[in-house]
């Protein structure tokens, strides 16, 4: 998603746009790290498990729908924060939000991932993957479990996954913007950021590339809902008409 | 921008759900 830069920033420039984004992710995480700690014992009961995989499709279906639009709400706010997106034009924003934003989500998930007994943050607690099972989506399941599992093992600051994130909302290979330059440029403006973040911490060289090689599975995951979701339309048109509107026009063609 | 009101107001919105 990001081309090689050609420009350089100042030092000071590629500061204050890290603060901004880290600032940015704090105020809107969902959760804060001591939260998630405290949460982190909070595992679903096998009988609460068995009662979420007999629920009926449609009904599973719009409970996840549910939380991933209060999600992207949180993601909106995100972007909205961070200095030099809300002067990009509104078509242009709005284009970012709508191909990045489910990117970004998967970036943070990794926060609420439990490693030590694969579970993921669900509706306040610890699920597992089989509690899933009702929506009939067991491969999108499956990857968004080994994604987080895989994002967990690079062990992210808070600092590189927000600065990571925000690389990857800032694409300017989006399809449809109107300005790319502004868009690359910011974008160019945070991976600097980013390699000084790294660079600062003294992570290994190779950490930047392992968190951009992530980058495919991520994009599979995204292709993956969208295929599953055209799927259960078909099958449950009533059902898909009736999910949120911004659900419906962030992934809506 | 009919098809994106929603994205619309919360990108026009200053109290944002998050603030709420």
């Amino acid at each position: 998603t990001h081309s090689p830069l050609s420009e350089g920033f100042s030092l000071l420039e590629t500061e204050r746009m890290a603060q901004s984004v880290v600032k940015s992710h704090v105020e809107t995480s969902q959760y804060s790290t001591e939260e998630l700690k405290r949460l982190a014992w909070n595992l679903y009961t096998a009988e609460e498990t068995r009662t979420y995989q007999s629920k009926p499709m449609e009904a599973m279906w719009q409970q996840c729908v549910a939380h991933l639009t209060n999600a992207i709400q949180y993601v909106v706010e995100f972007a909205k924060r961070i200095s030099g997106f809300m002067e990009l034009c509104q078509n242009d924003q709005i284009i970012l939000l709508k191909a990045g934003c489910l990117s970004v989500l998967l970036i943070q998930m990794c926060r609420a991932y439990n490693a030590t007994n694969h579970t993921l943050l669900f509706d306040g607690k610890f699920a597992s993957v089989q509690l899933f099972k009702s929506l009939g989506c067991d491969d999108l399941v499956n990857a968004v479990f080994e994604l987080a599992k895989s994002m967990s093992r690079l062990q992210l600051t808070e600092e590189e996954m927000a600065l990571f994130s925000a690389v990857v909302l800032f694409s300017p290979d989006r399809p449809w913007l109107t300005d790319r330059q502004p868009v690359q440029r910011l974008q160019g403006k945070v991976y600097q950021a980013l390699q000084r973040c790294l660079n600062r911490e003294g992570a290994n060289e190779h950490k930047l590339n392992k968190m951009l090689a992530k980058l495919p599975a991520i994009k599979s995951i995204c292709n993956l809902h969208i295929d599953k979701l055209e799927f259960f339309r078909l099958l449950h048109p009533e059902t898909a008409y009736s999910f949120p509107p911004l659900y419906r026009e962030v992934f809506g063609s | 921008k009919e098809k994106h009101k929603i994205l619309h107001r919360l990108l026009q919105n200053s109290t944002s759900p998050v603030d709420l």
